[in-house]
């Protein structure tokens, strides 16, 4: 459970980012 | 009962405090436990230099057994306080803050339908930019049509202008003129042989 | 007086556990434990005692900065202290992870989608405006060649 929630957790900090940057090249590749 | 997982404490610390607390516990605990043993061991070899002693081993585990079960009972409540008061003062993110890597959520609080709106408004804008660019070409390649139209055109006015100027350097400023006064001398000119011819006639 | 820092709390917090630790396990009851030795050896178990106390202390303490190490937790309680002072003047609960992620990673990608409308805003203006002044180009360049094409009319017309 602790694990579980260190992850969660750790994705929650960490993820918005990657997701965000992946989203940009997505759209930057769509508008080119 | 009702667990606090305190996963935005998590967040912030990577670990969850709980599990800290359980770790030092169990340290502290281990720590506790291993002292004893080592208190135990030294008086058990001190006895030795003392033979004639009626000290048993038994006795001295008992002894230890004693002080340790009362020393872990106010181990685990003062660890139990200090733990409470960890949780709450130290290893805890009060309800008022937010922490740094989440300040968007404040700024930009979009709903599922402003989000979707925002999103539609941009495609949107991204079909009237496609549209305006092909009409910009559209436009850009008439330009070059009648560029090429007008220069033509202009050829066939050019052409005009020659054959005028060709007129007026043989003599003939206004061809219109010329050729109305030629049309009306040549008239004249008939006219005046006509007449030649029938005076001739008479006279023969 | 400014709020004590939590790594002095902590520190504070932990010295005090030590020491109501220490003081419950007092000598007396230490001696009065191990009666039958103290009896024998009174100065002896004066000396395994204090002995037994300094190195519980001491192993605790460097469990504790132990854990405070690996978990950078210094560094972390003043990063904590900081942002917990700048959220003073805000009495609201502030935001919580809602549990549903696709909710709470619109609001990261918000901010570019915002960029991104101002931008394709300034280009399409720009693209319009660009258009507005070729199409005024094309409109003359139509009512020239329409006026060349009757110029050419009225030259035929008078040659015919």
């Amino acid at each position: 459970f602790d694990e579980l929630i260190v992850e969660t957790a750790t994705k929650r900090k960490q993820w918005p980012k990657k997701i965000l940057m992946h989203a940009i090249q997505t759209m930057k590749a769509e508008q080119e | 009962m009702s667990v606090n997982p305190m996963a935005y404490e998590a967040q912030f610390f990577g670990f969850t405090p709980q599990t800290c607390m359980l770790r030092v516990y169990i340290a502290f605990q281990d720590y506790l436990f291993e002292m004893m043993l080592v208190v135990e061991s030294v008086i058990l070899k001190k006895l030795v230099g003392f033979p004639d002693c009626k000290i048993s081993p038994f006795q001295i585990r008992k002894s230890t057994e004693k002080f340790l079960l009362f020393m872990k009972d106010h181990f685990d409540k003062l660890f139990s306080k200090m733990e409470e008061v960890l949780l709450q003062l130290v290893l805890n993110i009060p309800e008022n803050v937010l922490l740094p890597e989440d300040k968007v959520q404040e700024q930009y609080p979009y709903s599922k339908e402003q989000f979707q709106a925002l999103q539609d408004e941009i495609r949107q804008l991204q079909q009237q930019y496609k549209a305006e660019a092909s009409a910009g070409q559209a436009l850009r390649a008439e330009l070059e049509e009648q560029k090429a139209v007008q220069a033509e055109l202009e050829k066939i006015l050019q052409w005009f202008d020659g054959l005028e100027n060709i007129c007026r350097e043989h003599g003939t400023g206004n061809f219109k003129e010329s050729f109305a006064f030629l049309t009306q001398n040549s008239k004249k000119l008939q006219d005046v042989l006509k007449e030649v011819e029938e005076k001739s006639k008479k006279i023969k | 007086p400014a709020a004590p820092s939590r790594a002095q709390v902590f520190a504070t917090v932990v010295d005090t556990f030590l020491e109501k630790l220490v003081a419950a396990g007092s000598y007396q009851r230490f001696a009065s434990c191990y009666r039958c030795f103290y009896k024998l050896q009174p100065e002896m178990t004066r000396g395994i005692y204090d002995q037994f106390v300094s190195q519980l202390q001491a192993s605790i303490k460097e469990e504790i900065q132990e854990v405070k190490d690996e978990g950078n937790l210094e560094v972390l309680f003043n990063s904590l202290d900081k942002i917990a002072e700048e959220a003073q003047s805000r009495e609201e609960p502030a935001w919580r992870p809602s549990g549903i992620p696709e909710e709470d990673v619109r609001s990261a990608v918000v901010p570019y989608l915002l960029k991104h409308r101002s931008y394709l805003r300034k280009v399409l203006k720009e693209k319009e405006e660009e258009n507005g002044k070729v199409a005024e180009s094309v409109l003359a360049g139509r009512e020239r060649i329409a006026e060349l094409q009757q110029l050419i009319q009225a030259r035929k017309r008078a040659w015919q």
